[in-house]
């Protein structure tokens, strides 16, 4: 059973 | 919520050149869960007032929370306020501690 232990990474934005 | 962490910064960013010049990552439902500043270029309004740093995570824009929003609505929400003519400045509340 997979597990999930991480959330994904996120984009970068230039503001 | 809503009450200032104790390690909390107001940065008050004068909107001293034509854009801010920051670059951010994370929001919510990501391995980042509050922006976080990653680049100030150069020459921008951040860069010119001298009190942002890389690393540090945005808690409040204008007294607005950053909690529970994505990053493209975080990121939106930031753009708006430096693009709005209603203020010269955009205030940021910043802490150190990710």
């Amino acid at each position: 059973r997979e597990k999930r232990l991480t959330l994904p990474p996120s984009e970068i934005t230039l503001l | 919520p809503g009450l200032l962490e104790p390690t909390s910064t107001l940065v008050r960013v004068a909107k001293s050149a034509s854009t801010l010049g920051i670059a951010i990552e994370g929001g919510a439902n990501t391995r980042q869960p509050l922006p976080r500043i990653v680049t100030i270029q150069r020459g921008g309004s951040a860069h010119n007032c001298g009190q942002l740093k890389v690393g540090q995570v945005i808690l409040e824009v204008n007294g607005v929370s950053m909690r529970g929003r994505e990053h493209r609505d975080a990121a939106r929400l930031i753009a708006e306020a430096f693009k709005t003519k209603e203020r010269d400045h955009v205030d940021f509340l910043v802490t150190d501690f990710n």
